[in-house]
């Protein structure tokens, strides 16, 4: 339960200004939302109650935010006194800024939700869907139950692993639930029939999973308190939602049952801290690695820091990983016609006469003269 | 034959001085 010790916040309670029945300040005689989500559950004989409705429009609404994104499995709202006649279930995506529906309880599915009843035979579309079902049943106690499961407005057949679609119809941060018309009033655009009504309800139930694309096996609350996914596979995010910064050799996915789609390193062989992706080196690799390496330190170059920059060459008696695998040119000032050695051997570009790896040699055969221009010249 | 390294003292720079090296 999603909601369970959640904040619920109820557009009206009663008991402000305190009547004889209901009285805010006394906890004796309080019925705030807060009752909704404690953990006294059914057991507890508390209900929260609205104001006393005397005119439209009549609407109550109930919103419980999840504090991060869950995977839906259903919603209950268990009323005190007889259920409403109208009720919206929505959900929010990002925290409460906007709603989509997820469901309509009515009797009166055209004239409250300007929609068809749900029909009989299943959905009619290839999607999920927000569909309007018949209103909550009053039970005999006096009270009733809304529930409400995401299968009913989803097609059978969808898997959550494999359908983007399914996957977003179950995912919501916050519920809310719109109490749009109390039972036994009728049309309630009708003035002369309206008379003071309550809502009244005691427990209010999110089923549903800590979203986390199945990159963890558990939730955690962070330092402020706010729950988070325990990411693995490399990635990271309230809901690992992305690839930490230095795996991003391929594009973040969702894990399934049957791949863990891991968010993979780059391959910077030890000499740089970031990398960048880049979409079509992957496609080129074959979808197998898309990683830049940014930054190359140690005097590494290179998409994977993988070959010495201009001006130093590989030792060969050190290990690519190495911090001291590229070693400096040192060509010489005068000996060399270059400051660019060759990145594999070393070898330096010498002028005619010169030799050395570092051209700082006369060749055999020549002397060293007085001109920097032609440092070596043939022994006479 | 092992020849002796280049000797910068022994050039002369005269000419060529903006191709001196910083030493």
């Amino acid at each position: 339960n999603a909601a369970l010790g959640r904040e619920v916040l109820a557009s009206s309670t009663c008991g402000r200004p305190a009547t004889r029945a209901c009285d805010a300040s006394d906890p004796r005689r309080a019925h705030p939302a807060a009752l909704l989500t404690s953990a006294g559950g059914p057991a507890s004989p508390l209900c929260w109650r609205s104001d006393l409705l005397p005119r439209a429009p009549l609407n109550v609404t109930l919103t419980v935010s999840l504090g991060k994104a869950f995977e839906l499995v259903f919603v209950s709202l268990r009323f005190c006194s007889a259920p409403p006649a109208s009720v919206a279930l929505l959900k929010s995506q990002d925290h409460g800024r906007s709603w989509t529906p997820l469901a309509f309880f009515s009797s009166y599915c055209g004239l409250d939700y300007g929609r068809l009843p749900a029909p009989v035979d299943g959905l009619a579309g290839p999607g999920p869907e927000a569909l309007c079902f018949p209103a909550p049943q009053a039970q005999p106690d006096g009270g009733g139950l809304l529930a409400f499961s995401v299968q009913d407005g989803s097609p059978p057949g969808l898997d959550l692993d494999s359908s983007p679609v399914l996957q977003d119809w179950v995912t919501a941060t916050d519920i809310r639930i719109v109490l749009t018309r109390p039972a036994m009033l009728g049309d309630t655009r009708d003035a002369e029939a309206m008379v003071p009504y309550s809502y009244s309800a005691m427990e209010l139930q999110v089923g549903g999973r800590c979203k986390c694309n199945g990159h963890a096996s558990r939730c955690l609350l962070d330092t402020q308190g706010q729950l988070i996914c325990d990411c693995r596979h490399g990635t990271e995010g309230p809901d690992c939602g992305r690839c930490k910064p230095f795996y991003c050799d391929r594009p973040w996915q969702r894990a399934t049952a049957r791949e863990a789609h891991t968010c993979l390193a780059c391959s910077c062989n030890s000499h740089a801290r970031r990398c960048r992706f880049n979409m079509e080196l992957y496609r080129l690799s074959g979808r197998r690695s898309g990683g830049v390496c940014l930054n190359c330190r140690h005097n590494t170059a290179g998409r994977h820091c993988h070959y010495c920059r201009e001006g130093f060459y590989r030792d060969p008696g050190r290990a690519l990983s190495d911090r001291h695998a590229c070693r400096a040119c040192d060509c010489h000032p005068v000996g060399a016609a270059g400051k660019t050695c060759n990145q594999t051997t070393g070898q330096c570009p010498c002028k005619d006469g010169v030799t050395g790896l570092t051209c700082n040699r006369c060749a055999s055969g020549f002397q060293q003269s007085r001109s920097p221009v032609a440092p070596c010249v043939k022994t006479p | 034959e092992v020849m002796p390294t280049l000797d910068m003292a022994l050039f002369d720079w005269t000419d060529y001085e903006d191709l001196k090296p910083e030493v």
